[in-house]
């Protein structure tokens, strides 16, 4: 059964789709069966793995809106043992068209019902918002991964989403829970960044990854070769940084 | 009569609110009146400029959900010539709410109109969306000034951001144009910049602002101040060239 986590925080560009591609193809190379589903409309993860979101394809937005099985939606990627169930630019209207549906919040759950046996981990890269889009998302998880800039803008934003997640949590998903905060664009040499870290270790205590990806301009490279980090340049600093994550997540050290 | 402009693209973290703070701060120094209307529900203008989005106080929700007046949600910042309507927690229910009003969509336009006479500009910063908000900003508006990190995916989601702009363009709001394209958090040591850049320009043409924006980390820290940047650190980079940015849209060289 696999554990199915969130990357989720509704500030923009702090690096939740980075971290669900790279994390995601860590694990898959140390053999583990990996999903990604790509809730965005922005549809990044999708095209970060070499999709095009403009195809006429089933994709998510099937699997939310017309109850499409998952199977009809699920597509191989390029790098084994790793699938996505891609995002599409119809998924811009979905919030909209969500609002008067029935049970809106657990669609993406019960979609996802069928294959979570299929699977040792489902990934799901939210939007930057708290709306529907990530609302599914957390309804359907039992952890949340958060991705952290060492920013202000971000450090603020943790209030909404914690208290977001605790709602979801009361309300339809009690096991719920932060699987951890992942530290990212980390850059020693500015006080902020250390400052930040400070306060988001003083919050989260141990439930924050030892493992800090440094910022690394080859991690912004990759997608526009449709690569993850270590199928792109598996000798850079960015590479290493998220095969420490797999191996703190999975408990296995290397990759095979 | 004020020019209006929303400060909008639906990639997260490419600059918007910095770029909304910075530019609105550095034209009220010139002395023209300045309003910033906060949007978004994570309220970064508002925390920004040293305003609490968790008070009591009538806000930017309550022009859009219940026609309160403008003048009654306008707060005076700190700074001479710059006013805000702050965000507020309560925004982030706003799109739902909105979905089954009457006039959705033009529900800021009106709100303003009474107080254009007031300012000489008034910017809209937007959330990371392309949803109901976002459209209320772009259908209020003159024109649209669009931050661009130098980065891949950001370059991938101006395509979804025309398109946009055109549809509401054609059904809501015939006179929106483009203002111009902001490239910001540029770092010339980087090829991944440099290529994103000629990009930006082969598609944009002339409608990309002269000024470019380098990343400078004392952009980061004014926030944290409740400063923009002009009155944080004059000196620094980033304040240099919000200046040069400010003399570029109004035609006025030199602060007062
Ligand atoms: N560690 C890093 N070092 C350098 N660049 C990075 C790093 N992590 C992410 N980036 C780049 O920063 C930008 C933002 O990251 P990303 O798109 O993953 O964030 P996001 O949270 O998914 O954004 P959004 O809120 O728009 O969904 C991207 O262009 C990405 O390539
Ligand atoms: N030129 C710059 N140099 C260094 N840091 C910058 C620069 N511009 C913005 N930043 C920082 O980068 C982060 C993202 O910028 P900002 O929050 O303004 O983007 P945004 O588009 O408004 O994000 P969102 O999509 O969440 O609304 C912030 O922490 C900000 O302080
Ligand atoms: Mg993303
Ligand atoms: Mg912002």
């Amino acid at each position: 059964m696999a554990r199915i986590i969130s990357v989720a925080n509704q500030k923009g560009g702090v690096g939740k789709t980075t971290t669900t591609v790279n994390t995601a193809s860590a694990i898959a190379a140390r053999g583990k069966r990996v999903l990604i589903v790509d809730i965005d409309p922005q549809g990044n993860s999708t095209l970060g793995l070499g999709f095009d979101k403009e195809n006429d394809d089933e994709n998510v937005y099937n699997l939310l809106i017309s109850d499409t099985p998952a199977v009809n939606v699920i597509k191989k990627t390029a790098f084994e043992n790793l699938d996505i169930i891609p995002s599409n630019i119809e998924l811009t209207g979905a919030e909209v068209e969500l609002v008067n549906e029935e049970e809106r919040e657990t669609r993406l759950k019960r979609g996802l019902e069928p294959v979570r046996k299929d699977y040792d981990y489902i990934f799901i890269d939210s939007p930057p918002s708290l709306g529907l889009l990530t609302l599914n998302s957390l309804v359907a998880s039992d952890s949340v991964m958060i991705p952290m800039q060492c920013e202000f803008y971000a450090l603020d934003g943790l209030g909404q989403l914690l208290s977001t997640i605790s709602i979801v949590k009361e309300s339809f998903n009690p096991r719920l829970v932060i699987e951890g905060v992942v530290i990212t664009m980390f850059d020693g040499r500015t006080s902020l960044s250390i400052q930040v870290v400070e306060e988001i270790k003083k919050k989260f205590k141990d439930r924050v990854y030892d493992t800090v990806i440094p910022r690394n301009v080859r991690l912004s490279e990759a997608p526009s070769f449709g690569q993850p980090i270590d199928v792109y340049d598996r000798n850079s600093k960015g590479a290493a940084a998220y095969d420490r994550l797999a191996a703190e997540i999975t408990g296995i050290k290397e990759a095979h």
